[in-house]
């Protein structure tokens, strides 16, 4: 059956500016029935605030809009206004595109001055004929149109790109199309499943691959996209996707400076962070590889220059030494003048982590990218999953580089965007430093993997225990915590108690029952109901956690 | 260790010294239980009688001249199931946990870990450079998926299942000496748990073999051991 709030993306802590109207609603649901009845304007998107039981109707969003962080609301926005791609003859088209394919700007559709038509919004309220954008009102076999600014060209098509990419540029790393069998015809598996295969390339590892279903993907840098079989006989193989005609996009133009990971690198420095000097990408000598200009087209691989075809950290090249086959090389920052780059300015990009910070952190330097619920960091030079404007550009001293922990806006403390689709921002698993205390504290910078992975006996009462358990001590099945049916339980959710591991239908103890964990049942007469976990042995409760924090190696 | 560092006195607290009789170091290890260590099998090569290897806990120096250091004769040998390079060796007596000897956690059976997850590697070989050449040392490593590893021209369709290849994250300057049987944790939650059993070639050098056993392929084997021994 679905529900209302399907046909919204879910952002939290998040706010857009725009002509609103205010309505008491408590729950989610309530306040979409009131945007899909809004009257007052067309209802884009909403803001639901839980805790005040209120909620904003609101006149705009599109991919375009500017996203602020805010503590306490939750995003919904309509993903059929998100969308800048058309569908088929793109009739549901509801993107801010407003110029044809000729670039000649549209005229607005209530406006006749210049040519008249019958196409307005009363004669079409459901064709989305809202200001000068491009629409498909009378289902043009060849999409999206408008009327024209230009005097001698009454309307013209505009060029929207369709929104399922079913070819690949390059090596297919962007694909995100949905084929899901392999060249030889094996269906593929999904990439959340671990059957019949078990692997690594879990989509939280890899949010920026676009992992989704069991679509074919490149997450690896291999040569084209692939995907695990259903079949227990065939591990992986190639899908095969037709390439293109339309060349790759302008950005391969690439930098001549360090940007982010620098995969768009294409400076001319051939000399590693330790002087060697650099193989040529072309050559099998002294190492061989398999990173040749023919095999990654994309890649800029000219020459012996530095680069960063597979995703590593920083450009790299093989070197010229036999003894060490690969080492990363020092390219100034973007945000430097190459020219006045000096060796004190790399030592220092390249500076010990800290792991604590002082203040509200504006000066915090260090590595951290987990956010206090354990949420990995979303890369500041990237716009996915979050779009936003916190960006080297506009913050070019707040150090914004890789998904490091920061505070750009004066904040209260280091914080980023996270790589969860449905989690905006959050504060970073940081301590404040205390006085006097060095900068490199002893606690490695990082947070939890999945939950699930560890503790499958229970300390204590079992707060910490993640294990997959999902019967009752009765043998009743638990209700998925994420679920309202058979039992209503609002406060007990994954987003009221986000570190408390509640995942799919797991006994958990998130209220902290000194009984130890439980769960809701699926049996409508049984609401809850504790689980039979064992109880760790002794040595169990200590395992792992050493007394002396270890610390990074330092470079 | 390849690119790594001295560790903290006595931060990777399950790290254990294999040796001779005249103490001399062959393997790295790891405590798991009080009275359980895990390593590779190719470490006991030479002799499959448990009192010609002693357990050195609790050391970070390898002369292991620490007041914290306990030694144990082992009283039982395990090697690991289908010729797999992992092995239980069971102590004479248990360990004394204490702030320089806990054991690691064991991950959950057949739990894959996810290509990109961050770990560490510990043991005394020697690192060039980086100072400490006695001491215990350590070097993060990103986990690379076996797909990924097995479409490098050196491993080209090698790597089993129940292997796990990674790779230095500061990038490669050299190949060192490895440490067989030592571990190779990772955080999860607030925990270190041991996914990999330092097995082959290690470095930036072309690998000749995979380089870790997958723990988790091996977690029942091993508690299945350690309840019926």
């Amino acid at each position: 059956q679905g529900s209302i709030l399907d046909s919204y993306k879910k952002t939290e802590g998040a706010w857009i500016n725009a002509h609103q109207q205010s309505y008491k609603a408590n729950t989610a649901e309530e306040c979409a029935v009131r945007c899909e009845v809004e009257k007052k304007f067309t209802c884009r998107a909403f803001l639901f605030f839980s805790k005040n039981e209120w909620c904003l109707t609101l006149s705009r969003t599109s991919k375009r809009t500017q996203i602020f962080k805010t503590i306490n609301s939750v995003l919904y926005e309509k993903k059929v206004y998100l969308l800048e791609c058309k569908k088929g003859k793109g009739e549901d088209y509801r993107g801010t595109k407003d110029r044809t394919q000729k670039g000649v700007l549209c005229q607005k559709w209530v406006d006749s001055a210049l040519h008249k038509s019958n196409f307005t919004p009363e004669n079409y309220p459901h064709a989305g004929l809202e200001e000068n954008y491009c629409r498909n009102p009378n289902g043009n076999e060849n999409g999206p149109w408008c009327f024209t600014t230009d005097p001698a060209t009454r309307l013209d098509y505009c060029s929207i790109p369709e929104c399922e990419v079913e070819c690949m540029q390059c090596n297919g790393e962007d694909y995100s199309g949905k084929v899901s069998r392999t060249e030889s015809g094996f269906e593929c598996q999904r990439w959340d499943a671990q059957e019949p295969h078990m692997h690594g390339f879990l989509p939280k590892n890899f949010p920026e691959k676009d992992l989704k279903m069991n679509f074919c993907r490149n997450p690896d840098g291999d040569l084209r996209p692939w995907c695990f079989t259903t079949s227990p006989n065939k591990l992986w193989e190639y899908c095969d996707i037709p390439r293109c005609t339309t060349p790759p996009p302008t950005s391969q133009l690439g930098y001549q400076c360090l940007s982010g990971n620098g995969k768009d690198y294409r400076g001319k420095i051939a000399i590693t962070e330790s002087g060697i000097a650099c193989q040529h990408w072309s050559s099998q000598l002294p190492h061989r590889h398999r990173h040749s200009p023919e095999n990654y087209p994309c890649k800029g691989l000219d020459e012996n220059y530095c680069r960063n075809p597979d995703g590593k950290k920083r450009p790299w090249c093989y070197t010229t030494t036999n003894t060490t086959r690969w080492q990363y090389c020092s390219i100034p920052q973007c945000s430097q003048s190459a020219s006045q780059t000096t060796d004190e300015d790399i030592s220092r990009q390249s500076a010990s982590p800290e792991e604590c910070y002082r203040e509200r952190g504006l000066d915090y330097r260090g590595t951290a990218s987990f956010t206090i619920t354990g949420k990995k960091c979303q890369a500041w030079n990237s716009m996915l999953p979050h779009r936003h404007n916190r960006t080297e550009k506009n913050f070019p001293k707040a150090d914004l580089r890789e998904n490091y922990c920061r505070n750009p806006d004066n904040d209260t403390a280091p914080w980023c965007y996270t790589t969860v689709p449905t989690v905006r921002w959050e504060y970073c698993n940081l301590q404040k430093c205390h006085y006097g205390e060095p900068l490199v504290s002893l606690e490695p910078p990082f947070s939890s993997l999945e939950p699930g992975t560890e503790m499958t006996c229970i300390i204590g009462n079992g707060k910490d225990y993640r294990g997959a358990v999902a019967k009752t001590n009765s043998g009743r099945t638990c209700q998925e915590w994420s679920s309202q049916e058979p039992h209503h339980h609002s406060y007990l959710t994954p987003e009221t108690h986000p570190r408390s591991g509640l995942d799919k239908n797991y006994c958990r103890n998130p209220d902290e029952d000194i009984n130890g964990p439980w769960c809701y049942t699926t049996d409508p007469q049984k609401v809850w109901e504790y689980c039979e976990i064992p109880k760790c042995a002794p040595f169990q409760q200590e395992c792992g956690k050493p007394k002396r924090k270890p610390r990074r190696c330092q470079r | 260790a390849v690119n790594g560092c001295a560790s903290v006195p006595h931060s990777w607290p399950w790290q254990i010294s294999l040796r001779t009789r005249t103490n001399t170091h062959l393997c790295g290890g790891t405590l798991i239980d009080p009275q359980w260590i895990l390593t590779a099998a190719h470490c006991l090569e030479r002799s499959s009688v448990p009192y010609t290897y002693r357990i050195f806990l609790g050391l970070h120096t390898a002369k292991a001249v620490e007041p914290s250091v306990q030694v144990r004769e082992v009283k039982g040998i395990f090697q690991g199931p289908f010729g797999a390079d992992i092995a239980l060796l069971k102590l004479s007596s248990p360990a004394m946990i204490a702030d320089q000897v806990i054991p690691v956690c064991l991950p959950e059976d057949n739990l894959m870990i996810g290509s990109r997850t961050e770990c560490f590697a510990t043991g005394w070989g020697q690192v060039k450079g980086a100072g400490g050449d006695n001491v215990l040392k350590q070097t993060n490593l990103a986990v690379i998926e076996n797909k990924a590893c097995n479409s490098s021209e050196f491993l080209n369709g090698r790597v089993k299942k129940f292997e796990l290849c990674a790779e230095p994250i500061n990038g490669c300057t050299d190949t060192l000496q490895v440490e067989s049987g030592g571990p190779l944790v990772c955080l999860v939650q607030d925990r270190f748990v041991q996914y990999g059993i330092i097995s082959g070639g290690f470095g930036c050098a072309p690998p000749k073999k995979p380089v870790f056993v997958r723990v988790s392929s091996y977690t029942s084997w091993i508690k299945n051991i350690m309840r019926t021994n």
